[in-house]
């Protein structure tokens, strides 16, 4: 779940 | 959601923009690189199957499917639209992207996404996303050995590709300010060094183009 921290950016 | 990314990604989408402009107002595709369009309609569709599994925001979700119908657009325009069509110079255009990108990025992502994550940690999406990360590295190379092929840099052409350039540089400059400014933040070394690596490639681009400018003259690259 800590992956999805730079799942934000494009 | 900082200054630097919304400029980062206005920079993107600009470039977009000039590139479809360029291509309506010249009717041709004389240095453009068609084979960089394609490895970004594959970034873009391996990293944005996330628009499926999570939603993150509007805006997200938005540029998202904005940047996956552009380069499509850009793709079909230079490939299956006359008469640009014609104009389109395969023999130019030859790297050979499966062999030296697709390929090797492949192998480097699942490489790293197995020793990221182990056997019981593996996710498809997960790798494909770390492939894409790897790809949008490198994916202007096409377009940077067209450019040094043809010398002649036309005017929007290389509006083009300085927007391209600067949205990856902005993109830095947001992990910079995400690191001292957000709480809990945590970093990516895949995402920084080829966020590093991908704006790397601009710099002697971009040492010409505001050589350039400066002179007023025509961008010329050396030989």
């Amino acid at each position: 779940i800590d992956d999805l921290y730079f799942k934000d950016e494009l | 959601m900082n200054i630097f990314r919304l400029a980062g990604d206005m920079s993107h989408v600009f470039s977009i923009l000039v590139l479809l402009l360029r291509l309506r107002v010249a009717k041709n595709a004389q240095g453009i690189s068609v084979r960089t369009h394609e490895l970004f309609l594959i970034v873009f569709l391996t990293r944005y199957l996330d628009l499926f599994t999570t939603f993150y925001s509007l805006y997200n979700s938005i540029m998202k499917i904005l940047y996956i119908v552009s380069t499509a657009s850009i793709i079909y325009t230079i490939k299956f639209q006359e008469p640009i069509k014609s104009t389109y110079d395969k023999s130019q255009d030859s790297f050979l992207y499966w062999q030296f990108a697709v390929a090797p990025c492949a192998v480097l992502a699942s490489v790293t996404h197995l020793i990221g994550s182990g056997i019981s940690g593996f996710s498809f999406i997960e790798l494909l996303w770390t492939f894409s990360i790897y790809l949008e590295s490198i994916a202007i190379l096409p377009q940077l050995i067209v450019l040094q092929r043809y010398r002649e840099v036309e005017n929007l052409t290389g509006n083009y590709i300085f927007f391209m350039g600067a949205y990856r540089f902005l993109y830095i400059l947001n992990w910079i300010y995400r690191a001292n400014f957000e709480a809990h933040y945590q970093h990516h070394w895949v995402v920084y060094i080829c966020g590093v690596l991908q704006t790397l490639l601009y710099v002697d681009f971009f040492y010409y183009y505001f050589k350039s400018k400066k002179s007023g003259g025509r961008f010329t690259l050396p030989t």
